[in-house]
């Protein structure tokens, strides 16, 4: 099992760099063993530099930055080792217009393969998303869900991001 | 395997029985705040097996049980069924199609069943075991979620990759 | 100063009270002292209940109400000592777009008074604005200002949230 | 009182001289993920003299020296002013405006001025006691902090309300 995990953890590493530079449009990634002789209890740090940034910790990051990161980390997994279905709340928050759309390739990819379900308010994500299930509350404190297919128009409570230039 | 169909009844604002019949590739959860979007995650985390009610924004079990609103009595009990496509046979038992099914009563108590038949708690999990799917995995992101991989120590880390490999 | 801080408790809590019941139409709120017989150190414990639900702990509360009732308890603040300024970054990002209609409305009516320096990526909060400031990054790594005036057109890079029926 | 104007100077991504106007009421302060919005948030609150390098997502007082990108050189100095409208006297200094500065070098040593007076850090916080600006106040709200006057220990929330008494 220490073989199995050295190899995992190196495939989600370069997963990890290729996602990463897709994301954000170029920079770089490095996961690294905290304790390279202790494979078996080893940590992992991770690095993340974007494009014509100094390499620099994590939490100088933007919120944007980070969850975009978590993001790349994320899809690494799910390339690595692929899950039946994955479920993503609100992951979109801080992303800006350019971004999500980063962000909606990358489900549209990966959707071919595997379920996604997203819950988002935001309109890109939405029209990424070839079914809608609407949960409304009209009697207060109780949920209902009805199913709608095949977005033709603009969605109802959604925020929309153009992109940035 | 894919998921097919998703029923709550008693499940925290799913007051009413409502069924969520899923699509391959993407599905988009959309609806106001507060709305039950979220508790739909939560019931997917639950139906799973999921543990720490912590895991649910709970602090007991019970907490999963309708309770209440303006107009309405609380429930006596909460229940969630998940019902898979397993025409690949992902899943390690010889069904095309699996319905698991937990419930849990206001004395704590709980119920587990795998296509009607009555199980442990422990069957329902160990039935995910190593599919990519379920607690502890990296394939359900709850919301305000997608940033702790980043802050997380490197030890914690660890273990996402011991759940890939 | 125990009874300047009881004072300033229940003008805090009557605010928020009030504040509450304007964010979410209707509902209510307590701030409760942990321990009334010792002011000096007692904590305060937070209730909120939205319109039509049953009270319940706040980490049952979805993602948007919890924003909306920090938000409340932040402007309650405001209301019993006023603050010369108030930064505010991305406090609307789990907002939809019925309640972002809520928050801007606050902003504007607490903007006579005070100076608010909002961060947003959301175009009805930044509508909120008369004056706007920009941060491009068209060099790599180097951040620069521009002062933008009256908003005439769409902004760029901007979420828009239509308000829910 | 009422700001006026923000000077960066080699402020984590401002490496160039920045200057913001300020003007009554609300202010979006808009533009892409990592641009250097909450940078903006991390010098207003470093210049009123912040102490905690954690506070401002660093790990270093040094850290928020410009640290270089792909084109440019790290920076040997970081530099911020304040400049402040006192004609109402809420700042107990007798100038109609008042210009706080602050600097560090590498070394980690600062500089400390107020209307161009070298002084020390403690005679910036001193000035803005009692006012509700500046650091512990609840008039500067970070990204993604805005949740946490809900999660905190009722102990923790007792110094918003010993702030506002
Ligand atoms: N056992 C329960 N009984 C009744 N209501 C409950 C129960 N548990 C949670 N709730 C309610 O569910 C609501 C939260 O729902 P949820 O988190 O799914 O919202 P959401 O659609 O994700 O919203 P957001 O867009 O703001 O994230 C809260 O108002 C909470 O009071
Ligand atoms: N000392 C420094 N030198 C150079 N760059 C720095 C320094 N400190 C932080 N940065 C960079 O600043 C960027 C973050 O900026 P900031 O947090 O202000 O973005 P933002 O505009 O708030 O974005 P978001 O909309 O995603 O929240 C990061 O890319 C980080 O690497
Ligand atoms: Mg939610
Ligand atoms: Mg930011």
């Amino acid at each position: 099992t220490r073989g199995v995990f050295y190899e995992t953890y190196q495939a989600v590493s370069y997963a990890f760099s290729r996602l990463f530079t897709r994301l954000f449009g170029g920079g770089s990634t490095e996961l690294v063993l905290t304790d390279p002789e202790n494979i078996l209890e080893t940590g992992i740090e991770i690095v993340a530099q974007p494009p014509g940034k100094k390499r620099q910790s994590l939490a100088l990051l933007s919120g944007g930055e980070r969850a975009l990161t978590a993001v790349a980390l994320l899809f690494a997994f799910l390339e690595v080792r692929p899950a039946p279905f994955c479920v993503l709340d609100e992951v979109d928050a801080p992303l800006d217009g350019a971004n999500v759309e980063k962000f909606t390739d990358l489900l549209r990819d990966f959707g071919k393969e595997s379920q996604f379900i997203v819950i988002t308010h935001n309109a890109t994500t939405m029209e990424a998303a070839p079914l809608w299930y609407g949960i409304t509350m009209q009697e207060p404190g109780i949920s209902r869900g009805l199913s709608m297919r095949v977005p033709e128009n603009t969605p109802p409570d959604a925020d929309k991001t153009p992109p940035t230039e | 395997m894919r998921l097919k169909r998703l029923t709550l009844h008693g499940f925290k604002t799913f007051a009413d029985k409502t069924e969520i019949e899923f699509a391959p590739g993407v599905t988009a959860i959309v609806g106001p705040n507060g709305s039950g979007k979220s508790n739909l995650t939560d019931s997917l985390l639950w139906v799973l097996g999921e543990q720490k009610a912590s895991s649910l924004r709970a602090s007991r079990a019970q907490d999963v049980i309708f309770a209440g609103s303006a107009r309405r009595k609380p429930m006596g009990m909460a229940e969630v069924s998940l019902t898979i496509d397993n025409e690949d046979r992902v899943l390690p038992l010889d069904f095309a199609e699996i319905t698991v099914t937990r419930r849990v009563y206001r004395s704590g108590e709980g119920e587990y069943l795998i296509n009607k038949t009555p199980c442990r708690l422990r069957d329902i999990t160990d039935l995910f075991l190593d599919t990519g799917v379920g607690r502890d995995a990296y394939a359900i992101v709850n919301q305000s979620e997608v940033d702790s991989v980043l802050s997380a120590r490197p030890e914690d880390r660890r273990e996402l990759f011991e759940e890939a490999a």
